[in-house]
């Protein structure tokens, strides 16, 4: 589904240049599900980045589904995406002045699903998280790991063909992540959607059938993950 | 240094009251490094912005050092927190229009804080974080995990009274999130300050001398951590 031959990315000029991704080369299957490790700064959010067309890659190419990615326009991205990939940002990012409900109902209204659907696959997917009850609340009034499901809840309720994940346990405790992890699972067996997940936590790295370590913008590693 | 009595916390009336937090009373004297730890919206980070002076409680009694801080003005509370606590926010917080090192700075201007001397805690704080490379960088040209560091050594920074940290390793690898709890630790041997971290990572709680677990609004366990 996803090829990605020496991707790099890098920002400023000359001596100031800072090489965020060197040459990344990687294919992902229909249907893999797969971790991204390293440490912080190796660029695992740029690599998310450019997988969900936020940005542009300034070196390689970038094909999704045999179409190269990088001759869409701007608008051609924006359209690809909001049709066929989720995503959950590192940072959250839910609409302030939208309740929990409208939140996870947005990307859905732009996809043009029904009224009915779009409530029905909304109410699931919060339910499915654990947040069902708190969907008439604004994010202000919503604790961090709550706020951090709604966003979950928001990514998987259309049933994307790609899920990217920035670090979606990041502000949960053990109970909800496992939440998040069965979530993720269900909706892997249900639709067989491809999941990218970058994470610092072994224990979820564990949960995906393949981790792909980030060092310094490039790939150290990648290993099927044996005995689960 | 820090009396919370039968402290409570509720949003909303009548059928639809959200009781954040229950009666919490709790002791913590000068010095002392204590992590809170507990389920996803049991309370952690609303306790956290009571004891920030970001928030009052609806009931129940808070001083610091003596003094009720339930009488402060909302003016008096900005002042008295600008003098003596520093806080980590779950959601980093640094303002986009400012370099790291002016995000850093920041605070220790409005404490009235010599030029130089301000510059040089500044740049020691970066450095304890591993992040004084980017000093010059704006938040949005960082990593998650890095701009997470800029706002933990924004905190530590001025040398405060009482530094809370909410969720300071949320975003971090284990390599980072050693370093913050290094930083820590030698600013609590260098200065006495009191410690609280909200985490959901036990290895974190592990470095604190006392964990106190929170559940639905109430303190549910306050115990010595043994053999570190
Ligand atoms: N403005 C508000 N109105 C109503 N309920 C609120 C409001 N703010 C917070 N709450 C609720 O108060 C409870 C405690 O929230 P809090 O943010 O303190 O939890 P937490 O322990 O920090 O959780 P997390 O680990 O997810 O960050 C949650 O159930 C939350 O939904
Ligand atoms: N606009 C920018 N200008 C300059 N450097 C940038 C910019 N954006 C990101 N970087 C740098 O690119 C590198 C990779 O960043 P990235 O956000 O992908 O890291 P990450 O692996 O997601 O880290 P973390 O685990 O901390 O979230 C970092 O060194 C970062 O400082
Ligand atoms: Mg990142
Ligand atoms: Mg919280």
């Amino acid at each position: 589904l996803i090829e990605l031959r020496e991707v790099s990315r890098s920002y400023g000029e000359g001596e100031a240049t800072v090489h965020a991704l060197r040459g990344v080369t990687l294919s992902i299957k229909s249907g893999e599900m797969v971790a991204l490790m390293g440490p912080s700064g190796s660029g695992k959010s740029t690599l998310m980045n450019i997988l969900g067309l936020f940005d542009r890659p300034t070196g390689g190419a970038y094909t999704f589904g045999g179409q190269d990615m990088t001759r869409l326009s701007a608008r051609q991205q924006a359209s690809f995406r909001g049709r066929r990939i989720a995503f959950v940002f590192q940072g959250i990012h839910l609409l302030p002045r939208l309740t929990a409900l409208a939140n996870v109902e947005l990307p859905m209204s732009y996809a043009r699903m029904a009224a009915n659907t779009r409530r029905e696959s909304a109410l699931k997917a919060l339910e499915l998280l654990g947040v069902a009850h708190l969907k008439d609340r604004y994010p202000s009034q919503m604790s961090g790991g709550q706020a951090q499901r709604v966003a979950i809840a928001r990514a998987i309720a259309p049933g994307p063909d790609l899920l990217l994940a920035d670090e979606p346990t990041g502000a949960l405790d053990r109970k909800s992540g496992e939440l998040v992890l069965q979530a993720f699972q269900e909706l892997h067996e249900e639709t067989g959607v491809t999941i990218v997940l970058v994470t610092h936590d072994a224990f979820v790295g564990q949960h995906a059938a393949r981790i792909v370590a980030l060092e310094d913008g490039q790939v150290i590693g990648d290993q099927p993950v044996t005995d689960r």
